[in-house]
């Protein structure tokens, strides 16, 4: 069965779209089936995928409010064979208010996914293994639409000290969702990134989540290199920027703890 | 006349509430009234302040939903004589959808505060020399409402690739309130953020500011600095936890070059 992850925290700048671009080109070149799904209207998830999503190019956005179908939408990613992307245009920014007085509101990235993958088995002849689903920084009915749609969430937690302040508000969030519109949905997979092991800060944060998160929080961090923030402006993820740089091979690391772990869900 | 800066930026991480505080201590210790009004339902500017901001506190959201008067929400802000705030709480996670359908909802922080301006003078018998308005990283009704509050926008770019990518939207979203809810507002200021002088990433994305933005791009850059981002975890902002470090440094250095350029604004 195809693994739905939705990527949130509402904390700005932690590591959201670098994870899931990255998760995802190193599960791919593994040769898994991959979809990121980019609902944050900056777009910089396709933007790293090297996917178009200049304005009036067909995206999530036409999804969640016109009803046009994924099949219409999702664009191969260049150079990565078996990695897939929704991308997101500047409309989407529009789309938090526009979703507000829309009928099953917090359901329309769920349904239009359910009809995908239907449709992608029987163009491809195999099932997508994994979903990434890349949040903006807000909870709100964007990222709402993806906790639906998930069967889990994982969260990016930057190691410094603002990363812990939002956390409590996310996991009730996540809490509501799965008692009153997504039963399946838990937090399965937490990722601590940018960690700089000079620094005693990174060194207690990361501590702090671990201490209290336990065996949800992958072992390998990911640490702060310059290749991993240089990629995008290539349009191309680390893993294939630099694949033998400290960055590209953490998320290869833990993108293979990731994917263990689901062996045992 | 009071200033009133808000300081924005939809790109998440980038130093809006490092921004907001560290240039309010840096103006206060030097004899200046100071305000800051934090609209991030995380509520780390009231954190880095060390001003109370748990559940039940009265805070903006009950200012902007429950009328209530900001005379009884801001607070001193403790070890910091000239500098007040008005903190944010988690209640604000739901402002952004209950602001939807409010009478006049662009407009209710601006009157609330022209409301509590009167009542500064008339109680510390001085007016308050600049009002900043720290942002969550979204272009919602939270944001709005501190855009038409406002006269001037600062914007902190990180250098890093995709800072670049959102400055269009903001850009459109400034003149889009300037046009039709607030003709004062203008973008004053851009501050450089997280400069890391070794790496050929942060050189060019400065350099590329610089070339678009020119004037408006204060000289000094903010460097990458560990002091800044531990302070807020002893609840306070650099410029008290280590004035003579790096980070602080610029931060004096960035609010004297902000301050001159009122004179002539
Ligand atoms: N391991 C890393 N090392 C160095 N830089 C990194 C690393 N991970 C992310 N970055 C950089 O940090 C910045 C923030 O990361 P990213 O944009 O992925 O976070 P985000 O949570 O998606 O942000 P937003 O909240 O705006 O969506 C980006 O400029 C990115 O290139
Ligand atoms: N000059 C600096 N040197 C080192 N770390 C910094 C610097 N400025 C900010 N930081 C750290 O980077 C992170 C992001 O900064 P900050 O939270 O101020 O950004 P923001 O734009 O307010 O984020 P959000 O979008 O979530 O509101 C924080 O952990 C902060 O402590
Ligand atoms: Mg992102
Ligand atoms: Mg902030």
């Amino acid at each position: 069965a195809t693994r739905v992850i939705t990527i949130a925290n509402q904390k700005g700048g932690v590591g959201k779209t670098t994870t899931a671009v990255n998760l995802a080109a190193a599960l791919a070149k593994h040769g898994l089936q991959i979809l990121v799904i980019d609902t944050d209207p900056q777009g910089n998830a396709s933007t790293a995928l090297n996917v178009d999503h200049r304005v009036g190019t067909p995206d999530v956005y036409s999804v969640l409010i016109e009803d046009q179908d994924f099949s219409e939408v999702i664009r191969q990613v260049p150079e990565i064979e078996n990695l897939f992307c929704a991308p997101a245009t500047i409309d989407l920014a529009g789309a938090e208010i526009e979703l507000v007085s829309l009928v099953a509101r917090e359901y329309r990235l769920q349904k239009a996914l359910a009809k995908y993958l239907e449709f992608h088995k029987n163009k491809y002849g195999k099932n997508l293994d994994y979903i990434f689903i890349d949040c903006p920084p807000s909870l709100g009915l964007l990222t709402l639409n993806a906790l639906v749609a998930a069967q889990e969430v994982l969260i990016p937690i930057q190691t410094e000290y603002y990363a812990l302040e939002g956390l409590g508000q996310l996991m009730n969030n996540v809490n509501l969702v799965t008692k009153q519109l997504n039963p399946e949905l838990k937090v399965s997979t937490i990722i601590l990134t940018m960690f700089d092991s000079r620094t005693n800060l990174s060194q207690q944060v990361a501590q702090e989540v671990r201490k209290h998160f336990g065996d949800i929080v992958i072992p390998t961090e990911i640490p702060r290199a310059v290749r991993v923030s240089e990629a995008p402006s290539f349009q191309q993820t680390v893993i294939t920027y630099d694949p033998g740089s400290p960055g590209a091979q953490a998320y290869v690391k833990v993108a293979k703890e990731f994917a263990l772990r689901h062996a045992s869900v």
